[in-house]
């Protein structure tokens, strides 16, 4: 779900 | 990966080579925050724990080596190198960061996506970098004359910010749609913090005088 990529950026 | 984000980086690690650049050729460290250097130690490696777990992309693993290794060598530097360390403006350096610590860490108990370690670090890291940069605002209104690569990391810094508020403004028109409390609200905060600055380090340039902050 998109808010597990959240630490998808720096 | 959009061109704010991309540029945002790059203007991150723009800063932190320039920082690194005025304490190796100058073998000085005047007028830079050795507190809000630690603080960021704090923040990358708090923020960096999924480096081996979670595989984003090889960008994501060398720039993050980077900004650990980077921030831990200038924290070394400002320590323990034997003439680096004695232009260390210890005297006005005196923000107790310890005091951001805390209030972040039990802040991230609280507000965080999951309650697991790594989440709980992650929003602890996120709140810190959002403060991180106030003892180093504070060492400058303190600094008499603050010498030119102090001022210009400090504004790169402030631009690697805007940058990625640019980048979330993008992010949630084009791809996400769905607003990410954490990381946005904090980083809100965070560039907020560097509006002062932003007015007094433009309006010196425009007038080709030395920056200078009110005390």
């Amino acid at each position: 779900d998109p808010e597990s990529k959240a630490h998808d950026e720096l | 990966m959009n061109l704010f984000r991309l540029l945002g980086d790059m203007t991150h690690l723009l800063c932190i080579v320039v920082l690194l650049l005025k304490i190796r050729t100058r073998k000085s460290c005047a007028g830079i925050s050795l507190k809000t250097q630690e603080l960021y130690v704090i923040v990358f490696l708090t923020r960096y724990l999924d480096l081996f777990t979670m595989y984003n992309s090889l960008y994501q693993i060398v720039m993050k080596l980077v900004f650990v290794g980077t921030s831990i060598g200038i924290v070394w530097y400002m320590r323990y190198h034997k003439v680096v360390k004695q232009t260390y403006s210890k005297n006005e350096d005196t923000f107790r960061h310890y005091f951001l610590i805390l209030p972040c860490f039990v802040l991230a108990l609280f507000v965080h996506l999951d309650f697991t370690v790594v989440e709980v670090l992650w929003s602890f890291s996120l709140y810190l970098e959002a403060v991180a940069i106030l003892p180093q605002l504070v060492l400058l209104q303190r600094s008499r004359n603050i010498d030119t690569l102090t001022g210009d990391y400090v504004f790169l810094l402030g631009v690697y910010r805007v940058l990625y508020l640019l980048n979330w403004v993008y992010r949630f028109f084009m791809e996400i749609h769905q607003i990410r409390w954490i990381p946005w609200v904090s980083g809100f905060i965070q560039t907020a913090l560097y509006a002062d600055f932003f007015y007094y380090y433009i309006k010196s340039w425009k007038n080709r005088e030395k920056l200078k902050l009110p005390a």
